[in-house]
Parts: C-alpha cells; sequence; structure tokens
C-alpha cells in the first residue's frame, strides 16, 4: 500500500508557494492526489492511512470549492532540475518535464 | 497500416476510418486510414489530428493537422509554439523537410512526435514517458487506443500469409492477396524483396512489412516509409537492443504482454 507515497507528493507539491490554498494549482494537486490514492485504492483497502487520505481529500476539495475534473498537476519533479538555468529561467518550472529518468516508450504507425 | 505499440507488439491492421492512437489526459490522436486501393484490405493514413490539451500556465489547446499531401508546419491556428502563456515554449513544432517531415517537441510532458509524409501517405511515431501515457482520469477507460492496446483482432491482417502466397504466385487469405499494383502493372514478389533490402537489410518486421506493401500497392515509396519508419525507432526508442523485431503479435487487445 504506497499511500504514504501519496502524502508525500502532496504535501511537497504545495508546500511551494505556486500552490497556496486558493490557487488553481492546489486544486490540480488535489486532483493528483486523489488519481494516486485511487490508483493505490486495491492495495490499500482497509489502511487507515488510505481511507483518512481519501476523506481529507473531499473535504479539503470542498473548502476550496475544486472541481472533479480538470488539469492534474505535472509529474512531479524527482530530482532537482537539469538543463541550462536560462531555459528554466524562461518558463515556469512546471513546463519542463523533469521526471528523473522516465521510462520512455515508442509507438509508430506507417505504411499500408 | 503497421503498429509497433508501446510495448513493443507489431501489427499490420486495416483499421480503416476514424481511429484513436492516443489518448491521456495530456494529448489525443486520431488517424484516418483510407484503402491502398479500390477493395483492398489494405490501408494507410492519409490524415492525422493531434490535439494537445490546454495545461497550467504552459501552453493553451492546439490542434495539429496533417492530411495527404499536407504537412503543415505550423498549429491548426498558424503558431509554432504553445500560445500565449508564460511556458508557451514548452510546446514547439519544428520543420525538418519541407511539406515531408516534421517534429513538435512537447517538453512540458517529455513527449515527442515526429509525423512525415512519405509518397502520398503519413506516418507518424512519439516517444513518451510511461507515466504519460498512463495518465489517464478514469481508470475504466484506460488507454483503449491502438497504441496501448495494439488493434483489435477482427482488424489485423495476417501479413506473412500474403508473403507466402506471393512468394508461389497464389491468392492470399481473406483477399488480402496483393493485388496487381496497378492495371497492367504487377510487381514480382522477387522484385518486392530486392527494393526492400536495398533500404532495409536486416530482414525484420519492418522488411517485411516493406515486402506486404510493396506486393500489395506497387508503389515503391511504401520502402522508404518501413526505412524512415525504423530510423524514427533508432531515434526515439529508448532500448536500442529492441530496434529490430522479429515477431508479430496477433493477439487480442487489452492484454499487454512482452512482444514476439
Amino acid at each position: 500500500c504506497k499511500i504514504l507515497k501519496c502524502n508525500s507528493e502532496f504535501w511537497s507539491a504545495t508546500a511551494g508557494s505556486q500552490a497556496a490554498a486558493d490557487s488553481p494549482e492546489f486544486c490540480a494537486a488535489l486532483r493528483t492526489y486523489a488519481l494516486c490514492t485511487r490508483r493505490t485504492a486495491r492495495t490499500c483497502r482497509g489502511d487507515l492511512a488510505f481511507h483518512s487520505a481519501v476523506h481529507g481529500i473531499e473535504d479539503l476539495m470542498g473548502q476550496h470549492n475544486c472541481s472533479r475534473e480538470g488539469p492534474t498537476a505535472p509529474p512531479r519533479p524527482r530530482t532537482p532540475p537539469g538543463g541550462d538555468s536560462q531555459e528554466r529561467n524562461d518558463s515556469p518550472e512546471t513546463c519542463h518535464y523533469r521526471q528523473a529518468a522516465p521510462n520512455y516508450t515508442h509507438c509508430g504507425l506507417f505504411g499500408d | 497500416p503497421h503498429l509497433r505499440t508501446f510495448t513493443d507488439r507489431f501489427q499490420t491492421c486495416m483499421v480503416r476510418g476514424a481511429w484513436p492512437l492516443i489518448d491521456n489526459d495530456y494529448l489525443n490522436v486520431q488517424v484516418t486510414n483510407t484503402p491502398v486501393l479500390p477493395g483492398s484490405a489494405a490501408t494507410a493514413t492519409s490524415k492525422l489530428t493531434i490535439i494537445f490539451k490546454n495545461f497550467q500556465e504552459c501552453v493553451e489547446q492546439k490542434v495539429y493537422q496533417a492530411e495527404m499531401d499536407e504537412l503543415p508546419a505550423a498549429f491548426a491556428d498558424g503558431s509554432k509554439n504553445g500560445g500565449d502563456k508564460h511556458g508557451a515554449n514548452s510546446l514547439k513544432i519544428t520543420e525538418k523537410v519541407s511539406g515531408q517531415h516534421v517534429e513538435i517537441q512537447a517538453k512540458y510532458i517529455g513527449t515527442t512526435i515526429v509525423v512525415r509524409q512519405v509518397g502520398r501517405y503519413l506516418t507518424f511515431a512519439v516517444r513518451m514517458p510511461e507515466e504519460v501515457v498512463h495518465a489517464v482520469e478514469d481508470g475504466d477507460s484506460q488507454g483503449l487506443y491502438l497504441c496501448l492496446r495494439g488493434c483489435p483482432l477482427s482488424q489485423q491482417i495476417d501479413f506473412q500469409a500474403v508473403h507466402a502466397a506471393a512468394a508461389q504466385g497464389t491468392r492470399g487469405p481473406h483477399g488480402a492477396s496483393p493485388p496487381p499494383a496497378a492495371p497492367g502493372d504487377t510487381f514480382p514478389y522477387e522484385t518486392a524483396v530486392a527494393k526492400c533490402k536495398e533500404k532495409l537489410p536486416v530482414e525484420d518486421l519492418y522488411y517485411q512489412a516493406c515486402v506486404f506493401d510493396l506486393l500489395t500497392t506497387g508503389d515503391v515509396n511504401f520502402t522508404l516509409a518501413a526505412y524512415y519508419a525504423l530510423e524514427d525507432v533508432r531515434s526515439l526508442h529508448s532500448n536500442k537492443d529492441k530496434l529490430h523485431l522479429y515477431e508479430r503479435t496477433r493477439e487480442p487487445p487489452g492484454r499487454a504482454s512482452a512482444s514476439g
């Protein structure tokens, strides 16, 4: 049951200033949190931490008028971002996917 | 067209008409496939639509559309990046060869897309982080799209049977045998093999797809389509050991498994 990973990702996503409690980023982070709990539902059934997280998300969504539908926060950077500083200054950090070493996949379509 | 899925399964599909290639929280890709010859079961991609969804302070929603004989180097609204948002440059279109090769970098989701026009038809290739591939809000419709699940069994063509038939000069199964390329213009099996070997010396599935395409269309441009498809795998696939595939997969969609 990986509910603690969901919790820590949510707290790290909302610790920064860009996700102040009444900002769109906060709702996006909440939706990501809800998505994460849904993904762990099967293995966390009966776990108290899991159920309190689910209820906590419900409460926070209600308090901050967050809609269920909508963008989720970008995949969180797990390591301090690399890349050249100039590019990073150009646009918000969330616009540069910074997964540590992502597992890339490929799909192709061609011919007849 | 020939499809290589995110799980490295390789299939040849009819999938005539409009089909979803990718469908997740960040983007949708839809292709329209049309028969390469009247009455042929073999189809090729004549239209491609990519929708990049609105994302935070990075990009507004952007639509890219390519058709047969029209490969634009800009989004449908004429722009070449993500719009007016602060992070707009995290989505960029680059024209590599005018009218033939376009690349789209979506840095905010770590994704690279290559669209080509080879002969009259389009080819598509994408590199995407696994986490983005599976980012689908409601789990129950988790990725019912071709890049993830492959095409339905009923849509698959067994092109090796066509090869065998062509090699013996008889008709293949369910009408998929290679009709004469064009009235009065047939492509002998040996010629198809020789032309494909010129560009694809390794006799993997890309080579076999090339032979199939030449037998079913008589259009030598399909040699280049298979060649560039392999080049795109070379540049986009993270596991170089999986560049060449030798086993096709005829399992029904939905059961992800090791390729072969």
